[in-house]
C-alpha cells in the first residue's frame, strides 16, 4: 500500500495481528478452566 | 518582410499599421468631400450668372486638375508622417519590456522550470496522499487497540472477580487450603487406622 | 514625449499639405472661374483649407480618444524611461502559447510547491503524534497481555 512509503512506514509495519492477540486469551480460559477442574476433583477427593 | 508589430499591438489594443490606414481613409475622404464640396459651391454660383459660359464639365476637369495634384502630394506626406509615426511614436523599443511582461524576465528558463516543477509537485501530491492514508490507518489502528484494550481488561476483570469468589466462600489462597485439608484428611486417616487396630 | 511628437508631426503635415495646395495653384486649376469671379475663388479656397484643417484635426482627435492614446503615450514614455540602462534586447512573445505560457505560470506552480510543502509538513506532524498515540497502545496492551499471564500462571 502506498502509505509504507510515508514517514511512519516503520509504525504501520510493525502492527501487531491483534485479531490474534485477543484468539490467545481463549487459551488462557481454557486453562483456568482446566486448573479449576482439577481442584474440584482434588476437593471432592478430599471430602 | 513585413513588421506585424504585435508587442506594440499588445499594447495599444491595435495594430500601429492600422490605425495609420483609419487615419490614411479618412482623410482621403474629407481631402475628396471638400472638394466636392467646393465644386457644388462654384456651380451654384456659376446658377446666379446667366451669362456665364462655364460648363459643369470644365468645372469637373478643374476639380479633377486640382485634386489630382493634392492627392499626390497629400500621399507623399502621408507616407512621411506614417514612416515617423511608426519609428518613433507608434513603436516598442527593442529594449523594452512591458510590465505584464516581467514573469519572463525573472523565469527566463521556464520551460524546463515549468517541466521540473511539475514533476515536483506531482510527487508532493502523491506523497501527502500516502500521509494522509498513513494518518487514517494510525487511527483506524487506535480504535481497534480501543477493543482490544477494553477485552483484555475485562479478562483482567474476570480474575478479580474469581478471586473475590474464593475470597467470599473463605479461600483467599488455595496452597494453604490444600496443604491445610490434605494434612487433616491424612490425620483423620491415620485416626481411623488407630481406631480399627484398637477395636480389633 | 510622444503625445507631443505625434502632435507636432500631424501639425507638420498638415502645413506642407496646405502649403502644397496654395492659393495659386488652386487659381490656377480653377482658371475660368478665377476669371469670372475672383474674390469669390479667394473667398471659397479660404473655405476649403478651413474645412479641411478642422476635418483633419478632429478626426486626429477621435482616434485619440478612441484609442486613448494620451495616456498610452504617456505611460509608454514612462516605461521606455525606466528601460534606458538596458542595452539587451527585451523579451519578446515566442510566437508558441504553450512556451509562453510557462513563464507566467511558474510564479503560481512556485507558491503551490510551498503550499503542498507546508500541508505535507503539518500531515507527517499530525501522523507523528497519532503514531506516538499507536505505539503507547501498542504497549499497554503488552502489558496486560503480560498481566494475564501472569494471573494464569499463578492459578496453575
Amino acid at each position: 500500500p502506498a502509505y509504507l512509503q510515508t514517514s511512519q512506514a516503520q509504525v504501520l509495519s510493525s502492527k501487531p495481528d491483534y485479531q490474534k492477540i485477543l484468539d490467545e486469551q481463549g487459551e488462557v480460559f481454557c486453562c483456568v478452566e482446566l486448573v479449576l477442574d482439577e481442584l474440584q476433583q482434588a476437593v471432592k477427593l478430599l471430602q | 518582410s513585413v513588421n506585424p508589430m504585435a508587442y506594440e499591438a499588445q499594447f495599444f489594443g491595435f495594430t500601429p499599421q492600422t490605425c495609420m490606414l483609419r487615419v490614411y481613409i479618412a482623410f482621403q475622404d474629407y481631402l475628396f468631400e471638400t472638394m466636392l464640396l467646393v465644386e457644388s459651391v462654384m456651380l451654384k454660383k456659376m446658377d446666379g450668372f446667366p451669362d456665364c459660359k462655364i460648363s459643369p464639365f470644365e468645372l469637373r476637369k478643374s476639380t479633377e486638375k486640382f485634386l489630382l495634384f493634392m492627392k499626390e502630394h497629400f500621399d507623399k506626406l502621408f507616407s512621411k508622417m506614417e514612416e515617423v509615426l511608426l519609428q518613433l511614436v507608434l513603436n516598442i523599443p527593442k529594449n523594452v519590456l512591458l510590465p505584464e511582461d516581467k514573469v519572463h524576465e525573472q523565469y527566463p528558463d521556464s520551460k524546463e522550470q515549468f517541466q521540473a516543477l511539475q514533476d515536483e509537485i506531482h510527487q508532493l501530491q502523491e506523497q501527502y496522499r500516502a500521509e494522509a492514508s498513513a494518518g487514517q490507518a494510525l487511527r483506524a489502528e487506535l480504535e481497534e487497540q480501543k477493543v482490544v484494550q477494553a477485552e483484555l481488561e475485562k479478562i483482567l476483570q474476570w480474575f478479580d472477580g474469581l478471586e473475590n469468589i474464593c475470597r467470599k466462600y473463605g479461600t483467599s489462597n488455595f496452597k494453604e487450603s490444600f496443604t491445610f485439608l490434605t494434612q487433616n484428611s491424612k490425620k483423620l486417616q491415620d485416626m481411623l487406622k488407630d481406631v480399627e487396630k484398637k477395636s480389633k | 514625449g510622444r503625445a507631443q511628437v505625434f502632435a507636432t508631426v500631424v501639425d507638420t503635415f498638415l502645413e506642407k499639405l496646405v502649403a502644397a495646395g496654395s492659393y495659386q495653384r488652386f487659381a490656377n486649376c480653377y482658371r475660368c472661374f478665377y476669371r469670372l469671379q475672383p474674390e469669390m475663388t479667394r473667398s471659397i479656397y479660404d473655405q476649403f483649407i478651413a474645412q479641411l484643417q478642422t476635418s483633419i484635426k478632429e478626426e486626429i482627435q477621435e482616434v485619440k480618444n478612441e484609442g486613448n492614446l494620451e495616456a498610452l503615450f504617456n505611460s509608454l514614455d514612462k516605461i521606455v524611461e525606466e528601460a534606458k540602462n538596458q542595452e539587451e534586447p527585451a523579451w519578446r512573445p515566442s510566437g508558441i502559447p504553450e512556451e509562453d505560457i510557462c513563464s507566467t505560470v511558474v510564479p503560481y506552480l512556485l507558491k503551490h510547491k510551498l503550499y503542498l510543502q507546508k500541508v505535507l509538513k503539518v500531515k507527517e506532524e499530525e501522523n507523528r503524534k497519532v503514531a506516538e498515540s499507536v505505539l503507547a497502545g501498542r504497549d499497554r496492551i503488552a502489558e496486560l497481555q503480560q498481566r494475564i499471564q501472569a494471573r494464569k500462571h499463578a492459578w496453575q
